[in-house]
């Protein structure tokens, strides 16, 4: 299975 | 008050025509370190960030941090209306709720201003910070561009693998596979057909091609593209604006599990 990641699982909000 | 004016008015055009498609409505941020926007794409997954340096404008008056929402798709059916060698001039009164481009042909025969109501728009701002990468590969953007629209045609995700032998681009769909390998290539003659790839540890990530595609929408602003991998964070796709700033485009992979 392929997930998409997002990107605030990276990034934090701001 | 914001006054903003831009010479090479077609920078301005192509910046619109670059982002357009991947975020709807977006704020610009207006300061005096420049004409910036962060936005990201309506599935969280791609992110756009604009740097116009103030210094890159003929003119930049702004009095104070100004926040100003846009429909970009609004905003880029106005910019086609300047010509390619027009002047564009961005207007805005404090507390106003519109903003006007100004473009003047190069002769001076012909000044038009269009007025476009701005929105308010809640969106979210995401703090990216300075990373090293451990690979960065620089490339004609033409090339780049080329390869994602080949591979799109055969499958839906591309996995970019850095090592030592080169960049490779891979995909596999219904109908076969594709891989396409480019070698480090410095001896060319013009410096911006040169391929090169600093690698720190190899890397290999894979991304879907719909918004790779979105990103090459900005190939008509630089000769050349970087792309700056690493096995832990997004992708960073970036063109640069001649002697102004840059369009980065910000891509999270898609991982197995």
């Amino acid at each position: 299975q392929i997930f998409q990641k997002i990107l605030v699982d990276y990034f934090d909000s701001k | 008050m914001l006054e903003l004016r831009l010479v090479q008015g077609s920078l301005l055009k192509k910046v619109l025509e670059s982002i357009k498609e991947l975020v709807n409505d977006a704020n610009f941020d207006c300061s005096s370190t420049g004409f910036s926007l962060q936005a990201m794409d309506s599935s969280h997954v791609a992110l756009v960030a604009l740097l116009l340096r103030s210094e890159g404008f003929e003119h930049y008056r702004c009095d104070r941090n100004l926040s100003m929402g846009m429909n970009l798709n609004n905003m880029a059916k106005m910019l086609k209306c300047a010509g390619n060698d027009d002047i564009i001039t961005i207007k805005a009164d404090d507390g106003s709720d519109t903003v006007t481009f100004m473009f003047e042909s190069p002769t001076q025969d012909k000044i038009s201003d269009f007025e476009m109501k701005l929105m308010d728009i809640d969106s979210e701002h995401l703090g990216i910070p300075e990373a090293e990468y451990d690979a960065i590969v620089r490339m004609p953007s033409a090339e780049f561009a080329r390869i994602c629209k080949d591979l799109s045609s055969i499958g839906d995700t591309v996995v970019i693998s850095v090592t030592k032998e080169g960049v490779k681009f891979s995909t596999k769909g219904d109908i076969g596979a594709a891989n396409i390998v480019c070698r480090q290539n410095t001896t060319v003659d013009k410096p911006d057909d040169a391929t090169v790839i600093e690698m720190k540890e190899p890397v290999s990530l894979q991304f879907a091609l719909r918004y790779t595609n979105f990103f090459t929408k900005a190939t008509p602003l630089s000769s050349t593209v970087t792309i700056s991998l690493s096995n832990e964070l997004p992708v960073v796709v970036e063109y640069k604006i001649a002697e102004m700033g840059y369009v980065r485009f910000y891509l999270a992979p898609k991982i197995e599990e």
